[in-house]
């Protein structure tokens, strides 16, 4: 464990801590793409099937089980408990378009055909992704709620910090995953125009916009 | 041990 890494996890729980608490305190998802919370929740069911098979350590299980336990929560508040203010029509990312080439990647490029190489592979690549529908509604409506730019923003910010703990990793222990790197390279990338409307407007007291 | 340690990342 290093510090990029701690941080980066505390930024992945504060993001996720944050959405719970946006839908459950307004009573609304208004703005919220549910797809990529499904993709979320895809991810970690795929990811942390070894939960089943092997300890690491406390603090490892009980992060996977926050991180299930809210993604599923989250789902649930979108698609059933507040369902009259998701906005569906704004949320019209095709998923499959997502999860196919993913899936297809992930039995082509891996580190090991085994069944929970290929679902580890699976969600390493959807997840990099996985907040592309969130990015294409907010793109659509043109705003989004300053709260849910707190959300993106410490969700983008938790897998730059992956990318810092793996040079750490790569520097101190010799060790390095490149699908993991190439992956979370990609998924940062994703966020830096968010990143930029982020710093430019939000910090600065301004609503989100973009140009319509 | 190795593959323990490449998936001690959440």
């Amino acid at each position: 464990m290093n510090i990029f890494r701690l941080t980066g996890d505390l930024s992945h729980l504060a993001a996720i801590i944050i959405l719970l608490l946006k839908i459950w305190k307004t009573r609304s998802c208004a703005g919220i793409s549910g797809k990529s919370q499904i993709l979320f929740a895809l991810v970690f069911t795929t990811r942390y099937l070894d939960l089943l098979t092997s300890f690491i350590s406390f603090y490892n299980t009980i992060m996977k089980l926050i991180y299930i336990g809210c993604a599923y929560a989250t789902v649930y508040l979108i698609y059933m408990k507040f369902k009259a203010t998701y906005d569906g029509n704004h949320d019209s990312f095709r998923l499959e378009f997502l999860v196919v080439p993913v899936g297809g990647l992930a039995c082509l490029v891996n580190h090991d055909f085994s069944f929970l190489e290929i679902l580890w592979t699976f969600s390493i690549y959807l997840e990099s992704v996985a907040i592309l529908p969130q990015l294409f509604m907010i793109s659509k409506t043109g705003e989004a709620e300053t709260i849910t730019t707190h959300y993106l923003f410490f969700l983008g910010l938790y897998r730059a910090l992956y990318l810092f703990n793996w040079i750490w990793r790569f520097y101190f222990e010799g060790f390095f995953d490149m699908i993991a790197i190439v992956a979370g390279v990609v998924q940062t990338i994703l966020y830096c125009d968010f990143f930029y409307l982020y710093v430019t407007k939000v910090l600065k007291g301004k609503k989100l916009s973009l140009p319509a | 041990e190795t593959l323990k340690k490449d998936k001690d990342e959440l």
